[in-house]
C-alpha cells in the first residue's frame, strides 16, 4: 500500500456538495462511492444524483423492515446500493438536481448514467480499508460526527468519541502520513473524508480524522460498491 | 464516566496549555456579530435571537472542551454553532442503524504487502 494516496489526486472525486438542512447524507456518501465507483470504470467522473435517492429510495434493511430509507429523515449507503441495484442505477446530478426536501419521486430510467455492479461491506481492518480504498475507489462510512459540529480543520483525534454512535454519512476518499501532531511531536497518519456541509465548512469542505484506533467508529460502517463497466450494460 | 484502557491513547497525559487570556479579549458577542455577518444569518424576531445568542455562547463553550479533548484539531466558530446538539442531529446528520443480514457480501481479504 502506499503511505499517502488521494482519490482527489486521480480525478475520481466531484466537487464538494451541500446536502442543506436535510439529514441526507447517507445519499451523498452513497452518491460519492458510485461516483469514484464509475469512473474507475469509465475513465469518466460524473456528479449524480442525491435528490433521486431521497425521493425515490425506500429500501429497508433486510433484517429490520421498518428501518428504511426516508429522505430527510435519514437512510442507509448499503440500502441505497440495494436500491440502485434494483432501481438500474442513477442519473446525472444536472438532469435530477438536488432540492434539500423531501419530493416524489420523478426517476427516469432512460436517463440512468452509472449503475451498481455489486457492493460489499468491508472489515474493521484499516489496512484492509485502505487496500480496497486504492483498489476500488471512495468508500462509504459512518461515523460519530460529535466532534464534527465544532471543526474547523487539522487532523481530528479525539481522546473519546464513542465509535458505538455512528449518526453521519460520508466518503474515504483518501489517507496520509504527514498530519503532524505539534502536541505529540509525530507525525500522526489520518484518514481524508469528503462531507457534504459545503465546502465552507472544515478544510475546504474535508475533515482529517486520525487512523489506528477506530477513533469515533470510522472504521466501522465501511462499504465498497463496484460499478457496471459500459460493455455490460 | 469512565475511560476504557483501548480509548487511551499514550500521549493521554500530555494536555494543550491554552492561553487563559482567551475568553476576556474576545468577547462572545463580537463573536457572534462576526458569525452572523460570515454565514448571513438573521433571526425573525428579538426573542429568537436572544435565544440563538444563548445556544451560541453554549457552543462556544463546548468548542473550548472539544478544542481540550482534541488538541491535534482546530475547533470553534462554525456555520452551526447556532444550533444546539439535537437541532445539528435532526437537521444534518441522517445514518440509520446498519443491521447486517447474514447473507450480506462481505469484501474479499486484500493482499496489503507490496
Amino acid at each position: 500500500l502506499p503511505a499517502d494516496f488521494d482519490w482527489r489526486d486521480h480525478g475520481a472525486v466531484t466537487l464538494v456538495k451541500d446536502q442543506g438542512s436535510c439529514g441526507s447524507c447517507w445519499s451523498f456518501s452513497t452518491t460519492g462511492a458510485l461516483e469514484g465507483a464509475h469512473f474507475l470504470a469509465t475513465g469518466e467522473l460524473v456528479s449524480l444524483s442525491e435528490q433521486q435517492l431521497v425521493d425515490c429510495d425506500h429500501q429497508c434493511d433486510p433484517e429490520e423492515k421498518n428501518s428504511c430509507d426516508a429522505g430527510c429523515n435519514g437512510g442507509l449507503m448499503t440500502n441505497a446500493y440495494e436500491y440502485a441495484l434494483k432501481a438500474g442505477g442513477l442519473q446525472r446530478e444536472v438532469d435530477y438536481p438536488y432540492t434539500g426536501k423531501d419530493g416524489t419521486c420523478k426517476f427516469d430510467k432512460t436517463k440512468v448514467v452509472a449503475s451498481v455492479a455489486n457492493f460489499s461491506v468491508v472489515s474493521l481492518d484499516e489496512d484492509q480499508i485502505a487496500a480496497n480504498l486504492v483498489k476500488n475507489g471512495p468508500l462509504s462510512i459512518g461515523i460519530n460526527a460529535v466532534f464534527m459540529q465544532t471543526y474547523i480543520g487539522g487532523v481530528s483525534c479525539p481522546y473519546i468519541c464513542s465509535k458505538h454512535m455512528l449518526d453521519h454519512g460520508v466518503l474515504l476518499v483518501g489517507y496520509g502520513t504527514a498530519g503532524y501532531a505539534p502536541i505529540r511531536f509525530k507525525d500522526k497518519p489520518y484518514w481524508i473524508i469528503k462531507n457534504s456541509w459545503g465546502e465552507n465548512w472544515g478544510e475546504q469542505g474535508y475533515y482529517k480524522i486520525c487512523r489506528g484506533r477506530n477513533v469515533c467508529g470510522v472504521d466501522s460502517m465501511v462499504s465498497t460498491v463496484a460499478a457496471l463497466h459500459m460493455e455490460d450494460k | 464516566s469512565t475511560v476504557a484502557p483501548k480509548e487511551t491513547d499514550d500521549d493521554l497525559l500530555i494536555r494543550q496549555v491554552v492561553s487563559a487570556g482567551d475568553d476576556q479579549l474576545l468577547s462572545a458577542e463580537h463573536h457572534f456579530s462576526s458569525f452572523k455577518a460570515r454565514f448571513g444569518k438573521a433571526y425573525e424576531t428579538e426573542e429568537e435571537h436572544d435565544y440563538r445568542f444563548e445556544v451560541f455562547k453554549a457552543n462556544l463553550r463546548r468548542a473550548k472542551t472539544h478544542q481540550k479533548l482534541d488538541p491535534n484539531a482546530v475547533h470553534g466558530v462554525t456555520k452551526f454553532s447556532d444550533l444546539t446538539p439535537g437541532e445539528f442531529r435532526k437537521k444534518f446528520l441522517g445514518l440509520k442503524r446498519l443491521r447486517l443480514p447474514a447473507d450480506t457480501q462481505k469484501a474479499p481479504i486484500l493482499p496489503t504487502n507490496d
